[in-house]
């Protein structure tokens, strides 16, 4: 799955999320990529988020919507990051996620569970994009 | 400092990143216009199998895919699940943000929405999704997501029906499914 966000230099901000889901599913399952707040979410006046792992779990917990909530009510990017997962494995201990958060300052920071995530990212003046390892809580 | 991209993962998903940094590098394109076009970038080269066409068979070696697209300053969101034979999954989204009050638009229903907006009608299975798919088939279905059914999923193919036994709560991921069994 690729869940990607942007922030323009007018502030402007988007999201998306496009995947062929989960491989050997029961045919007409749907995971959470294409729900807004779970496979992604955004809203420029507090930041973006985007998600990937168990999908069938993290669909029930809307990590997306949390942590975008989180950044308004004043968490930064890696406190709403580590909380919306700590509220997934909270209830699935086991399950895989990964959730990139940016706020609409540009501040960027991730977290993951049940495996070694990574995320990229490119902005202002980098000639190519930069790679971040990110251990699981 | 913006214009700034993040996403997901990392290898062959930096050119989503590169992608859509250069589309919002052009003046005229909005932010939406760049994360379409990271999407885009990743479908059409079939990012880690997880993303676009050729990956992921379902129980039936089908490839569906599943998008969404949406816009932080309106919060008007477009989606595809379950899209059949249409490779740009994101593209499709963007129609229904961009030309239909809905959010979310499902399965072969989905299909026909594509086509009447000029997109084509393609296969999305590949030689490697429909091998992995009878390789699948010939390790007895496994993993399976299947649970509370007979024949036993762990060990068997369908088709399944409903367990007189008493159901079991099953919300641990199946732990033998590999790394690319996911969303």
């Amino acid at each position: 799955t690729l869940s990607l966000l942007a922030l323009s230099p007018s502030g402007s901000m988007a999201a998306c999320t496009t995947t062929n889901g989960a491989s050997h599913k029961i045919p007409g399952r749907v995971g959470d990529g294409p729900i807004p707040g779970s496979g992604s979410y955004v809203d420029s006046t507090a930041g973006a988020c985007g998600a990937t792992g168990d999908g069938d779990l993290m669909m029930r917990l809307l990590p997306c919507y949390q942590a975008v909530e989180s950044l308004r009510r004043g968490l930064s990017a890696q406190e709403a990051a580590d909380d919306a997962v700590r509220r997934i494995i909270a209830r699935y201990p086991g399950a895989r996620t990964g959730i990139v958060v940016m706020d609409n300052r540009g501040e960027h920071a991730a977290a993951a569970s049940g495996w070694e995530f990574t995320y990229s990212y490119r902005g202002k003046g980098m000639e190519n994009a930069e790679v971040v390892v990110v251990k699981a809580l | 400092s913006p214009p700034l991209i993040i996403n997901t993962w990392s290898g062959p998903f930096t050119a989503a990143t590169n992608a859509a940094y250069l589309t919002l590098s052009n003046s005229s394109s909005t932010s939406l216009d760049a994360v379409q076009a990271g999407c885009q970038a990743c479908q059409t080269n079939q990012c880690d199998n997880t993303v676009g066409f050729g990956g992921s068979p379902d129980e039936s070696c089908e490839t569906t895919l599943d998008a969404l697209i949406m816009d932080g300053q309106t919060l008007n969101a477009g989606a595809v699940a379950n899209l059949r034979r249409v490779k740009d999954a994101v593209g499709v989204a963007r129609h229904v943000l961009d030309y239909t009050q809905h959010t979310l638009l499902a399965g072969d229903q989905a299909t026909q929405f594509a086509l009447q907006n000029g997109f084509e009608e393609e296969s999305l299975s590949t030689e490697n999704s429909l091998r992995a798919c009878h390789e699948w088939r010939s390790n007895n279905c496994q993993p399976n997501y299947r649970s509370n059914v007979l024949p036993n999923p762990l060990s068997s193919c369908g088709p399944y029906s409903p367990s007189s036994t008493s159901l079991t709560q099953n919300n641990i991921p199946n732990p033998s499914s590999s790394d690319h069994s996911h969303d």
